[in-house]
């Protein structure tokens, strides 16, 4: 490690890191973040996810990854990898049951996301994808203040009511200077399987509206599919392939 | 005040303080709690909502609420009213604009969630909604611990993945020995407004096995409705009647 120019611990063997980021819980960010991973893998670069959700914790789970987590003989965390070779890290592999509560309060939230960055075996990592939490608060302070972030994707969905809570996150990025690199509008419809049409269920998106807002490009709209509900909730959300997500990842 | 066996700071013209909780983002914690002090407001009881998602909050856009906040002579914070006469106090009304950022850490959080029960002239109540960020940090530990809390309600959808995040925050009231009154499944179903057929967009639902695996009742399953999320955002959430929200109320 050494410091950069502005007091952030940075890791060499890391190209690049991106947050990504919403403010409202329930828009897709742990779906976005783990469909952006598994696309960049796919194009062949080595990737790794930290899980800064910690009391809300389901990277683990995306990506079908459980079991013990080792150190080395330096005390140096070793993250377990996916089926597809992402390296990850998160609370829940640290927990006896994925559903133990975590009830901690900032200072701790704190020190967790700082050791999964600082104390982690990342190795040579292309890009390093941070699934952040819901709102303003602790974690998020602590990733945009602590970690060299290269930018942000920011994940909104159609009601008024997320575009909202969003803009709240979007004015925090400006506020602590780190750069939006783009906006997913996620649920954006959905399809019958009955008849086949197209159905905006939650109202007409934002999406483009709020990119130009804050001088950035929407990277996609995606669809509420049931395929991708049922492949994350089996672990498998790297077998995911739309055309929805293709552009995301360029 | 007066302080109850528990230590807390009670107030004796608060009948009843129901939270309203999931751990997880965009269940429609926020809806559901608006939905539930409409319900009982109709019914001719003195309701009130406290916003206790500090750096996502929402309720004051749900019930159209917006403007200046005044104190009383002793400095107590007059809360605003609904159209329908349901007092509301959230941090969002005391921004300058609805989408400023509030980047709070844990300390400031805990804080205002405890002016927002100690120094709002609430008045005579029969009972005081609150709304639940995501999550089991600072706000969920500061309500379960310093409010007297008489239950909560446990919002939840049909995913795996938020079942799991939801189990979180069921597992936290069990250890800080708070009641859970029911669990609302919302987001159920849709029906498409093209051929009327009945989809189950995010998979069948867990709310019966959630509710029996809490030793607590089923209090009802909410269907995606686009007329609900318009009128969300329109900021008329008191006028939203359907059949699937009347037995929550009883
Ligand atoms: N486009 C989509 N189609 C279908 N299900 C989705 C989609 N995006 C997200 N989901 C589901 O919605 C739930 C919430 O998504 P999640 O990524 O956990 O949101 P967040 O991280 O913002 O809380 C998950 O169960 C996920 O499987
Ligand atoms: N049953 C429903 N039908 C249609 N829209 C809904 C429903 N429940 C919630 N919504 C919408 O989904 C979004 C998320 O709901 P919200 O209450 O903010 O969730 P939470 O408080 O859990 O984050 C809101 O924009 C709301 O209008
Ligand atoms: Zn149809």
């Amino acid at each position: 490690f050494y410091l950069d120019p502005a007091g952030k611990k940075t890791n060499a063997s890391v190209k690049k890191v991106v947050a990504v980021l919403s403010g409202k819980g329930g828009v897709g960010k742990s779906t976005t973040a783990a469909l952006l991973a598994s696309g960049l893998r796919r194009k062949g670069l080595q990737v790794g996810v930290l899980d800064a959700d910690v009391t809300g914790a389901s990277i683990p789970k995306l990506f079908g990854v459980s079991g013990a987590v080792f150190q080395d003989e330096q005390g140096k965390i070793i993250p377990p990898e996916s089926a597809g070779g992402i390296k990850i890290i998160s609370i829940n592999l640290l927990l006896q049951s994925e559903d133990d509560a975590v009830i901690w309060r900032g200072p701790l939230v704190t020190k967790i996301i700082k050791q999964f960055w600082e104390d982690v075996k990342w190795g040579d990592l292309d890009v390093l994808i941070i699934d952040m939490p819901p709102g303003t608060s602790d974690a998020a302070i602590t990733v945009m203040q602590s970690l060299p972030l290269n930018g942000l994707v920011v994940v909104t969905t159609p009601q008024d009511l997320a575009d909202m809570v969003v803009r709240k996150a979007a004015n925090m990025a400006l506020q602590l200077k780190t750069p939006i690199v783009g906006i997913v509008e996620n649920m954006s419809y959905a399809i019958c399987p009955h008849c086949g049409e197209h159905l905006e269920i939650f109202g007409p998106g934002h999406g483009e509206q709020l990119a130009r807002k804050y001088n950035t490009q929407l990277l996609g709209r995606v669809g509420i599919d049931p395929e991708l509900s049922r492949l994350c909730d089996a672990g498998q959300v790297e077998t995911y392939a739309s055309q929805d997500v293709t552009p995301i990842v360029e």
